[in-house]
Protein backbone atom coordinates (compact mmCIF):
# COMPACT_ATOMS: atom_id res chain seq x y z
CA UNK A 1 0.00 0.00 0.00
CA UNK A 2 2.44 2.31 0.88
CA UNK A 3 5.97 2.10 -0.83
CA UNK A 4 8.72 4.35 -0.38
CA UNK A 5 12.40 4.30 -2.63
CA UNK A 6 15.45 6.18 -0.93
CA UNK A 7 13.24 9.22 -0.23
CA UNK A 8 14.80 12.19 1.49
CA UNK A 9 13.83 15.94 2.61
CA UNK A 10 16.11 18.61 2.75
CA UNK A 11 14.85 22.44 3.89
CA UNK A 12 16.44 25.19 3.34
CA UNK A 13 16.21 28.13 6.14
CA UNK A 14 18.17 30.85 4.81
CA UNK A 15 21.90 30.01 3.69
CA UNK A 16 21.23 26.71 6.16
CA UNK A 17 20.25 23.27 4.61
CA UNK A 18 19.19 20.50 7.02
CA UNK A 19 18.80 17.01 5.70
CA UNK A 20 15.90 16.26 7.84
CA UNK A 21 15.36 12.62 5.41
CA UNK A 22 18.31 10.72 4.24
CA UNK A 23 17.43 7.67 1.87
CA UNK A 24 14.62 6.10 3.42
CA UNK A 25 13.13 2.90 1.86
CA UNK A 26 10.14 1.29 3.72
CA UNK A 27 6.97 -0.64 2.78
CA UNK A 28 3.50 -0.89 4.68
CA UNK A 29 1.10 -3.35 3.73
CA UNK A 30 -2.48 -2.50 3.87
CA UNK A 31 -3.69 -3.29 7.77
CA UNK A 32 -0.62 -2.80 9.13
CA UNK A 33 -0.50 -1.53 12.58
CA UNK A 34 2.94 0.39 12.70
CA UNK A 35 5.02 2.25 15.41
CA UNK A 36 7.58 4.91 14.37
CA UNK A 37 9.95 6.03 17.32
CA UNK A 38 13.17 7.90 17.33
CA UNK A 39 14.83 10.41 19.11
CA UNK A 40 14.00 14.49 18.84
CA UNK A 41 14.31 15.72 15.74
CA UNK A 42 14.88 12.34 13.68
CA UNK A 43 12.43 12.93 10.92
CA UNK A 44 9.47 10.99 12.47
CA UNK A 45 6.89 14.22 11.44
CA UNK A 46 8.77 14.80 7.98
CA UNK A 47 8.12 11.10 7.16
CA UNK A 48 5.05 11.34 8.04
CA UNK A 49 4.00 14.75 6.43
CA UNK A 50 5.87 12.98 2.93
CA UNK A 51 3.39 9.82 3.44
CA UNK A 52 0.49 11.63 4.40
CA UNK A 53 1.10 14.10 0.96
CA UNK A 54 1.14 16.71 3.12
CA UNK A 55 4.55 17.75 1.63
CA UNK A 56 7.08 16.51 -1.51
CA UNK A 57 10.05 14.88 -1.06
CA UNK A 58 13.54 16.43 -2.19
CA UNK A 59 14.74 13.02 -3.86
CA UNK A 60 13.74 9.89 -3.85
CA UNK A 61 10.11 7.68 -4.71
CA UNK A 62 6.76 7.62 -3.18
CA UNK A 63 4.41 5.07 -4.25
CA UNK A 64 0.58 4.66 -2.73
CA UNK A 65 -2.17 2.21 -3.35
CA UNK A 66 0.36 1.62 -6.52
CA UNK A 67 0.35 4.99 -8.05
CA UNK A 68 3.50 7.33 -8.19
CA UNK A 69 2.09 10.32 -6.22
CA UNK A 70 4.45 12.70 -7.93
CA UNK A 71 1.94 11.69 -10.81
CA UNK A 72 -1.04 12.85 -9.56
CA UNK A 73 -1.77 16.52 -9.64
CA UNK A 74 -3.07 18.98 -6.54
CA UNK A 75 -6.46 18.20 -6.71
CA UNK A 76 -5.78 14.30 -7.02
CA UNK A 77 -3.50 14.59 -3.84
CA UNK A 78 -6.24 16.84 -1.86
CA UNK A 79 -9.06 14.15 -2.60
CA UNK A 80 -6.67 11.33 -1.65
CA UNK A 81 -5.74 12.97 1.37
CA UNK A 82 -9.26 14.21 2.49
CA UNK A 83 -10.96 10.68 1.68
CA UNK A 84 -8.33 7.64 2.07
CA UNK A 85 -5.99 9.42 4.87
CA UNK A 86 -6.97 10.78 8.43
CA UNK A 87 -4.06 12.45 9.71
CA UNK A 88 -3.19 13.57 13.62
CA UNK A 89 -0.83 16.48 13.91
CA UNK A 90 2.03 17.15 16.74
CA UNK A 91 0.65 20.65 17.34
CA UNK A 92 -2.97 19.58 16.67
CA UNK A 93 -3.36 22.08 14.09
CA UNK A 94 -7.17 22.87 15.05
CA UNK A 95 -9.02 25.96 13.95
CA UNK A 96 -8.63 27.62 17.41
CA UNK A 97 -11.81 29.51 17.25
CA UNK A 98 -13.89 27.26 16.20
CA UNK A 99 -15.87 24.80 18.24
CA UNK A 100 -14.80 20.95 18.74
CA UNK A 101 -17.56 19.70 16.57
CA UNK A 102 -17.11 22.31 13.46
CA UNK A 103 -13.41 21.45 13.78
CA UNK A 104 -14.44 17.62 13.24
CA UNK A 105 -17.05 18.42 10.64
CA UNK A 106 -14.56 20.30 8.70
CA UNK A 107 -12.90 17.07 6.62
CA UNK A 108 -16.79 15.97 6.28
CA UNK A 109 -17.98 19.84 4.67
CA UNK A 110 -14.86 18.74 2.26
CA UNK A 111 -15.92 15.34 0.92
CA UNK A 112 -19.34 16.49 1.09
CA UNK A 113 -21.32 14.95 3.31
CA UNK A 114 -24.42 16.06 3.81
CA UNK A 115 -25.08 19.02 6.25
CA UNK A 116 -27.77 17.35 8.45
CA UNK A 117 -25.50 14.35 8.75
CA UNK A 118 -22.68 16.43 10.28
CA UNK A 119 -23.54 17.42 13.87
CA UNK A 120 -24.30 13.89 14.38
CA UNK A 121 -21.53 11.96 13.36
CA UNK A 122 -19.05 15.06 14.92
CA UNK A 123 -20.69 14.43 18.08
CA UNK A 124 -19.80 10.38 18.05
CA UNK A 125 -16.39 11.04 17.09
CA UNK A 126 -15.90 13.41 19.67
CA UNK A 127 -18.00 11.00 22.61
CA UNK A 128 -15.65 8.39 21.48
CA UNK A 129 -12.59 10.38 22.35
CA UNK A 130 -14.09 10.85 25.52
CA UNK A 131 -14.75 14.71 24.72
CA UNK A 132 -18.95 14.78 24.42
CA UNK A 133 -19.07 17.26 27.06
CA UNK A 134 -17.17 19.61 24.83
CA UNK A 135 -18.80 19.67 21.45
CA UNK A 136 -19.49 23.53 21.65
CA UNK A 137 -16.41 24.79 23.42
CA UNK A 138 -13.94 26.47 21.04
CA UNK A 139 -10.59 24.59 20.77
CA UNK A 140 -8.29 27.62 22.37
CA UNK A 141 -10.61 26.97 25.21
CA UNK A 142 -9.54 23.02 25.97
CA UNK A 143 -6.54 21.74 27.51
CA UNK A 144 -3.65 20.23 25.64
CA UNK A 145 -4.97 16.25 25.76
CA UNK A 146 -8.40 17.92 24.86
CA UNK A 147 -7.12 19.50 21.69
CA UNK A 148 -5.37 16.29 21.08
CA UNK A 149 -8.31 14.26 21.42
CA UNK A 150 -10.15 16.56 18.87
CA UNK A 151 -7.67 16.38 16.52
CA UNK A 152 -8.22 12.65 16.53
CA UNK A 153 -11.66 12.95 16.09
CA UNK A 154 -11.35 15.02 12.82
CA UNK A 155 -8.67 12.65 11.86
CA UNK A 156 -11.25 10.13 11.42
CA UNK A 157 -14.27 12.42 10.22
CA UNK A 158 -14.29 11.12 6.76
CA UNK A 159 -13.54 6.95 8.04
CA UNK A 160 -9.98 6.66 6.41
CA UNK A 161 -8.15 3.66 5.32
CA UNK A 162 -5.03 4.60 6.28
CA UNK A 163 -4.83 6.85 9.39
CA UNK A 164 -1.66 8.54 10.64
CA UNK A 165 -1.09 9.61 14.28
CA UNK A 166 1.97 11.90 14.99
CA UNK A 167 2.58 11.58 18.89
CA UNK A 168 -1.34 11.02 19.38
CA UNK A 169 -0.90 10.60 23.17
CA UNK A 170 1.89 12.82 23.99
CA UNK A 171 -0.63 15.10 26.33
CA UNK A 172 -2.50 12.61 28.02
CA UNK A 173 -2.87 10.40 31.26
CA UNK A 174 -2.25 7.40 31.15
CA UNK A 175 -5.57 6.15 31.59
CA UNK A 176 -6.84 8.18 28.70
CA UNK A 177 -3.73 7.27 26.60
CA UNK A 178 -4.55 3.42 27.03
CA UNK A 179 -8.47 4.58 25.61
CA UNK A 180 -6.86 6.00 22.79
CA UNK A 181 -4.60 2.88 21.92
CA UNK A 182 -7.51 0.68 23.00
CA UNK A 183 -9.23 3.22 19.86
CA UNK A 184 -6.65 2.76 17.34
CA UNK A 185 -6.56 -1.21 18.34
CA UNK A 186 -10.55 -1.19 17.24
CA UNK A 187 -9.53 0.86 13.73
CA UNK A 188 -6.61 -2.18 13.46
CA UNK A 189 -8.47 -4.92 13.93
CA UNK A 190 -11.08 -2.89 11.26
CA UNK A 191 -8.69 -3.55 8.56
CA UNK A 192 -7.21 -0.06 8.72
CA UNK A 193 -3.57 0.82 8.22
CA UNK A 194 -2.15 2.97 11.21
CA UNK A 195 0.95 4.49 11.69
CA UNK A 196 1.55 6.33 14.98
CA UNK A 197 4.75 8.25 16.04
CA UNK A 198 5.38 7.93 19.75
CA UNK A 199 8.46 7.67 22.13
CA UNK A 200 5.96 6.26 25.37
CA UNK A 201 7.12 2.39 25.16
CA UNK A 202 3.29 1.84 26.33
CA UNK A 203 1.94 2.94 23.24
CA UNK A 204 4.49 1.35 20.79
CA UNK A 205 3.43 -2.36 22.83
CA UNK A 206 0.26 -2.01 20.77
CA UNK A 207 1.48 -1.96 17.44
CA UNK A 208 2.58 -4.87 15.03
CA UNK A 209 5.56 -3.42 14.07
CA UNK A 210 7.97 -0.74 14.81
CA UNK A 211 10.18 1.30 12.31
CA UNK A 212 12.84 3.22 14.02
CA UNK A 213 14.53 6.38 12.88
CA UNK A 214 17.49 7.91 13.73
CA UNK A 215 19.12 11.01 11.88
CA UNK A 216 17.22 10.89 9.19
CA UNK A 217 17.60 7.35 8.30
CA UNK A 218 15.82 4.01 9.85
CA UNK A 219 17.86 2.55 12.20
CA UNK A 220 15.92 -0.81 12.75
CA UNK A 221 12.74 -2.46 12.06
CA UNK A 222 11.07 -4.57 14.57
CA UNK A 223 8.09 -6.76 14.64
CA UNK A 224 5.82 -6.40 17.56
CA UNK A 225 6.65 -4.31 20.69
CA UNK A 226 10.65 -3.42 21.06
CA UNK A 227 12.51 -4.32 24.10
CA UNK B 1 7.16 30.16 49.77
CA UNK B 2 3.89 29.04 47.34
CA UNK B 3 0.71 29.34 49.48
CA UNK B 4 -2.89 29.16 48.48
CA UNK B 5 -6.19 28.88 50.24
CA UNK B 6 -9.02 27.19 48.23
CA UNK B 7 -8.09 29.08 44.94
CA UNK B 8 -10.88 28.21 41.95
CA UNK B 9 -10.84 29.00 38.57
CA UNK B 10 -14.08 29.32 36.74
CA UNK B 11 -13.86 29.67 32.80
CA UNK B 12 -16.76 31.40 31.31
CA UNK B 13 -17.14 31.28 27.33
CA UNK B 14 -20.07 32.24 26.05
CA UNK B 15 -23.20 30.86 28.14
CA UNK B 16 -21.35 28.17 29.76
CA UNK B 17 -19.22 27.95 32.75
CA UNK B 18 -16.19 25.15 33.09
CA UNK B 19 -14.89 25.11 36.94
CA UNK B 20 -11.78 24.01 36.16
CA UNK B 21 -10.45 24.20 40.17
CA UNK B 22 -12.51 23.97 42.99
CA UNK B 23 -10.77 25.30 45.99
CA UNK B 24 -7.31 23.95 46.14
CA UNK B 25 -5.05 24.91 48.92
CA UNK B 26 -1.70 23.63 48.85
CA UNK B 27 1.78 24.79 50.62
CA UNK B 28 5.36 24.61 48.70
CA UNK B 29 8.41 25.63 50.84
CA UNK B 30 11.61 26.83 48.61
CA UNK B 31 13.52 24.70 47.30
CA UNK B 32 10.81 21.82 47.13
CA UNK B 33 10.71 19.95 44.05
CA UNK B 34 7.23 18.98 43.29
CA UNK B 35 5.52 16.97 40.48
CA UNK B 36 1.87 17.62 39.54
CA UNK B 37 -0.60 14.94 38.27
CA UNK B 38 -3.65 13.88 37.27
CA UNK B 39 -6.39 13.58 34.20
CA UNK B 40 -6.32 15.03 31.14
CA UNK B 41 -8.44 18.28 32.00
CA UNK B 42 -8.27 18.03 35.78
CA UNK B 43 -7.19 21.74 35.90
CA UNK B 44 -2.73 21.17 36.05
CA UNK B 45 -2.56 23.70 33.54
CA UNK B 46 -5.31 26.42 34.92
CA UNK B 47 -2.90 25.96 38.34
CA UNK B 48 0.02 26.48 36.80
CA UNK B 49 -0.91 29.28 35.06
CA UNK B 50 -2.19 30.89 38.46
CA UNK B 51 0.94 29.79 40.42
CA UNK B 52 3.04 31.88 37.49
CA UNK B 53 1.06 34.83 38.16
CA UNK B 54 -0.27 34.22 34.15
CA UNK B 55 -3.72 34.23 35.15
CA UNK B 56 -6.09 35.43 38.15
CA UNK B 57 -8.00 32.78 40.55
CA UNK B 58 -11.96 33.30 40.48
CA UNK B 59 -12.07 33.27 44.10
CA UNK B 60 -9.69 32.02 46.72
CA UNK B 61 -6.25 33.62 48.20
CA UNK B 62 -2.69 33.44 46.98
CA UNK B 63 0.56 34.23 48.77
CA UNK B 64 3.87 34.13 46.73
CA UNK B 65 6.84 34.71 48.72
CA UNK B 66 4.24 36.06 51.60
CA UNK B 67 2.99 38.64 49.76
CA UNK B 68 -0.59 38.46 49.24
CA UNK B 69 -0.46 38.34 45.10
CA UNK B 70 -3.87 40.42 44.70
CA UNK B 71 -2.32 43.42 46.05
CA UNK B 72 0.27 43.62 43.74
CA UNK B 73 -0.25 45.63 40.52
CA UNK B 74 0.52 44.96 37.33
CA UNK B 75 3.95 46.53 37.09
CA UNK B 76 4.91 44.22 40.54
CA UNK B 77 3.57 40.80 38.70
CA UNK B 78 5.07 41.49 35.23
CA UNK B 79 8.58 41.98 37.12
CA UNK B 80 8.14 39.06 39.68
CA UNK B 81 7.30 36.83 36.39
CA UNK B 82 10.20 38.36 34.48
CA UNK B 83 12.67 38.00 37.19
CA UNK B 84 11.66 35.30 39.89
CA UNK B 85 9.55 32.65 37.69
CA UNK B 86 10.38 30.67 34.99
CA UNK B 87 7.32 29.73 33.00
CA UNK B 88 7.34 26.53 30.31
CA UNK B 89 3.92 26.37 28.69
CA UNK B 90 2.58 23.11 27.20
CA UNK B 91 2.14 24.73 24.19
CA UNK B 92 5.35 26.61 24.30
CA UNK B 93 4.18 29.81 23.30
CA UNK B 94 7.51 30.47 21.29
CA UNK B 95 7.29 33.44 18.72
CA UNK B 96 7.39 31.40 15.29
CA UNK B 97 9.54 34.22 12.97
CA UNK B 98 12.03 34.67 15.57
CA UNK B 99 15.15 32.27 16.33
CA UNK B 100 15.64 29.85 19.05
CA UNK B 101 18.61 32.43 20.46
CA UNK B 102 16.41 35.23 19.80
CA UNK B 103 13.12 33.54 22.09
CA UNK B 104 15.72 32.57 24.65
CA UNK B 105 16.79 36.16 24.52
CA UNK B 106 13.51 38.01 24.75
CA UNK B 107 13.52 37.88 28.74
CA UNK B 108 16.32 38.82 28.94
CA UNK B 109 15.88 41.79 26.96
CA UNK B 110 12.69 42.95 29.66
CA UNK B 111 15.04 42.11 32.71
CA UNK B 112 17.67 44.90 31.41
CA UNK B 113 20.48 42.28 30.98
CA UNK B 114 23.05 43.99 28.65
CA UNK B 115 22.77 43.41 25.08
CA UNK B 116 26.44 42.13 24.68
CA UNK B 117 26.29 39.66 27.12
CA UNK B 118 22.75 37.94 25.53
CA UNK B 119 23.32 35.91 22.54
CA UNK B 120 26.48 34.05 24.47
CA UNK B 121 23.58 33.44 27.51
CA UNK B 122 21.14 32.16 24.92
CA UNK B 123 23.53 29.95 22.89
CA UNK B 124 24.71 28.44 26.54
CA UNK B 125 21.13 28.11 27.50
CA UNK B 126 20.49 26.36 24.20
CA UNK B 127 23.50 23.95 24.70
CA UNK B 128 22.54 22.64 28.12
CA UNK B 129 19.26 21.67 26.37
CA UNK B 130 21.07 20.25 23.59
CA UNK B 131 20.33 22.40 20.65
CA UNK B 132 23.50 24.06 20.37
CA UNK B 133 22.95 24.13 16.11
CA UNK B 134 19.40 25.38 16.13
CA UNK B 135 20.38 28.53 18.01
CA UNK B 136 19.51 30.56 14.57
CA UNK B 137 16.68 28.23 13.35
CA UNK B 138 13.13 30.28 13.52
CA UNK B 139 11.32 28.21 15.90
CA UNK B 140 8.56 27.22 13.65
CA UNK B 141 11.22 25.08 11.89
CA UNK B 142 11.73 23.18 14.11
CA UNK B 143 10.66 19.61 15.32
CA UNK B 144 8.11 18.98 18.34
CA UNK B 145 10.79 18.19 20.55
CA UNK B 146 13.17 21.24 19.64
CA UNK B 147 10.67 23.79 20.07
CA UNK B 148 9.58 21.90 23.48
CA UNK B 149 13.48 22.39 24.82
CA UNK B 150 13.28 25.94 23.58
CA UNK B 151 11.01 26.94 25.88
CA UNK B 152 13.04 24.96 28.25
CA UNK B 153 15.95 27.40 28.05
CA UNK B 154 13.77 31.11 27.53
CA UNK B 155 12.23 29.26 30.95
CA UNK B 156 15.56 29.66 32.39
CA UNK B 157 16.80 32.88 30.57
CA UNK B 158 16.97 35.16 33.83
CA UNK B 159 17.73 31.91 36.14
CA UNK B 160 14.47 32.03 37.87
CA UNK B 161 14.47 30.49 41.29
CA UNK B 162 10.86 29.09 40.85
CA UNK B 163 10.65 26.84 37.97
CA UNK B 164 7.02 25.62 36.25
CA UNK B 165 7.47 23.49 33.55
CA UNK B 166 3.89 21.89 32.18
CA UNK B 167 4.68 18.93 30.07
CA UNK B 168 8.53 20.19 29.35
CA UNK B 169 9.25 16.42 28.22
CA UNK B 170 5.89 15.50 26.29
CA UNK B 171 7.19 15.69 23.24
CA UNK B 172 10.52 14.03 23.91
CA UNK B 173 11.98 10.68 23.29
CA UNK B 174 12.97 8.46 26.69
CA UNK B 175 17.25 9.54 26.29
CA UNK B 176 16.37 13.39 25.25
CA UNK B 177 13.74 13.21 28.34
CA UNK B 178 16.51 11.70 30.84
CA UNK B 179 18.52 14.54 30.03
CA UNK B 180 16.31 16.92 30.37
CA UNK B 181 15.07 15.70 33.71
CA UNK B 182 18.93 15.19 35.06
CA UNK B 183 18.82 19.36 33.99
CA UNK B 184 16.26 19.39 36.50
CA UNK B 185 17.79 17.48 39.10
CA UNK B 186 20.59 19.62 38.94
CA UNK B 187 18.61 22.80 39.24
CA UNK B 188 16.36 21.58 42.36
CA UNK B 189 20.23 20.42 44.26
CA UNK B 190 20.76 24.00 43.61
CA UNK B 191 18.25 25.38 45.35
CA UNK B 192 15.60 26.20 43.22
CA UNK B 193 11.64 25.83 43.84
CA UNK B 194 10.34 23.42 40.69
CA UNK B 195 6.81 22.34 39.84
CA UNK B 196 6.59 19.68 36.75
CA UNK B 197 3.15 19.01 34.96
CA UNK B 198 3.45 15.59 33.82
CA UNK B 199 1.98 12.20 33.07
CA UNK B 200 4.68 10.08 32.74
CA UNK B 201 6.04 8.26 35.98
CA UNK B 202 9.52 8.25 34.61
CA UNK B 203 9.55 11.91 35.18
CA UNK B 204 7.70 12.00 38.47
CA UNK B 205 9.98 9.42 39.46
CA UNK B 206 12.47 11.97 39.92
CA UNK B 207 10.72 14.43 41.90
CA UNK B 208 10.27 14.45 45.62
CA UNK B 209 6.87 15.46 46.07
CA UNK B 210 3.70 14.69 43.78
CA UNK B 211 0.39 16.40 44.28
CA UNK B 212 -2.24 14.56 42.14
CA UNK B 213 -5.56 16.75 41.23
CA UNK B 214 -8.37 15.23 39.66
CA UNK B 215 -11.77 16.93 38.66
CA UNK B 216 -10.03 20.34 40.18
CA UNK B 217 -9.16 19.58 43.05
CA UNK B 218 -6.60 18.51 45.03
CA UNK B 219 -7.12 14.62 45.08
CA UNK B 220 -3.80 13.56 46.92
CA UNK B 221 -0.61 14.47 47.95
CA UNK B 222 2.79 11.70 48.40
CA UNK B 223 6.18 12.15 49.31
CA UNK B 224 8.67 11.04 46.68
CA UNK B 225 7.86 8.90 43.73
CA UNK B 226 4.46 7.52 43.53
CA UNK B 227 3.36 3.75 43.27
N1 LIG C 1 -9.43 29.17 28.24
C1 LIG C 1 -10.34 28.28 28.65
N2 LIG C 1 -11.64 28.55 28.52
C2 LIG C 1 -12.57 27.66 28.92
N3 LIG C 1 -12.32 26.47 29.46
C3 LIG C 1 -11.02 26.14 29.62
C4 LIG C 1 -9.97 27.00 29.21
N4 LIG C 1 -8.78 26.39 29.49
C5 LIG C 1 -9.09 25.20 30.02
N5 LIG C 1 -10.44 25.05 30.10
C6 LIG C 1 -11.16 23.89 30.68
O1 LIG C 1 -10.77 23.77 32.04
C7 LIG C 1 -10.47 22.40 32.35
C8 LIG C 1 -9.08 22.30 32.91
O2 LIG C 1 -8.15 22.60 31.90
P1 LIG C 1 -6.58 22.48 32.12
O3 LIG C 1 -5.94 22.99 30.86
O4 LIG C 1 -6.16 23.12 33.38
O5 LIG C 1 -6.38 20.90 32.26
P2 LIG C 1 -5.07 20.02 32.31
O6 LIG C 1 -5.10 19.24 33.57
O7 LIG C 1 -3.86 20.86 32.07
O8 LIG C 1 -5.27 19.03 31.11
P3 LIG C 1 -4.19 18.36 30.06
O9 LIG C 1 -3.47 17.30 30.85
O10 LIG C 1 -5.08 17.81 29.00
O11 LIG C 1 -3.28 19.43 29.60
C9 LIG C 1 -10.64 21.60 31.06
O12 LIG C 1 -11.78 20.79 31.14
C10 LIG C 1 -10.79 22.60 29.96
O13 LIG C 1 -11.81 22.24 29.04
N1 LIG D 1 10.02 23.53 8.54
C1 LIG D 1 11.29 23.20 8.82
N2 LIG D 1 12.31 23.95 8.36
C2 LIG D 1 13.58 23.64 8.65
N3 LIG D 1 13.97 22.59 9.39
C3 LIG D 1 13.00 21.81 9.88
C4 LIG D 1 11.62 22.06 9.65
N4 LIG D 1 10.88 21.11 10.29
C5 LIG D 1 11.77 20.29 10.89
N5 LIG D 1 13.04 20.71 10.66
C6 LIG D 1 14.29 20.07 11.11
O1 LIG D 1 14.31 18.75 10.57
C7 LIG D 1 14.69 17.81 11.58
C8 LIG D 1 13.61 16.73 11.70
O2 LIG D 1 12.44 17.29 12.19
P1 LIG D 1 11.16 16.41 12.54
O3 LIG D 1 10.09 17.38 12.94
O4 LIG D 1 10.82 15.50 11.43
O5 LIG D 1 11.67 15.57 13.78
P2 LIG D 1 10.86 14.61 14.77
O6 LIG D 1 11.51 13.27 14.72
O7 LIG D 1 9.41 14.67 14.50
O8 LIG D 1 11.16 15.25 16.19
P3 LIG D 1 10.24 15.36 17.52
O9 LIG D 1 10.22 14.00 18.14
O10 LIG D 1 11.01 16.38 18.35
O11 LIG D 1 8.89 15.83 17.13
C9 LIG D 1 14.85 18.58 12.90
O12 LIG D 1 16.20 18.63 13.23
C10 LIG D 1 14.32 19.97 12.64
O13 LIG D 1 15.15 20.97 13.19
MG1 LIG E 1 7.78 15.41 15.53
MG1 LIG F 1 -2.49 21.01 30.55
Amino acid sequence: LIRTERITKVYRTGAVEVGALCGVSLEIREGEYVGLMGPSGSGKSTLMHLLGCLDTPTGGRYWLGGRDVTTLDDIELARLRNREIGFVFQNFNLLPRLSAGANVQLPMVYAGIKPRDRPRRARELLEMVGLGGRVHHRSNELSGGEMQRVALARALANEPSIILADEPTGNLDTRTSEEIMSLFDRLADQGNTIIVVTHDPEVSAHVRRVIRLRDGQVESQTAGSPA
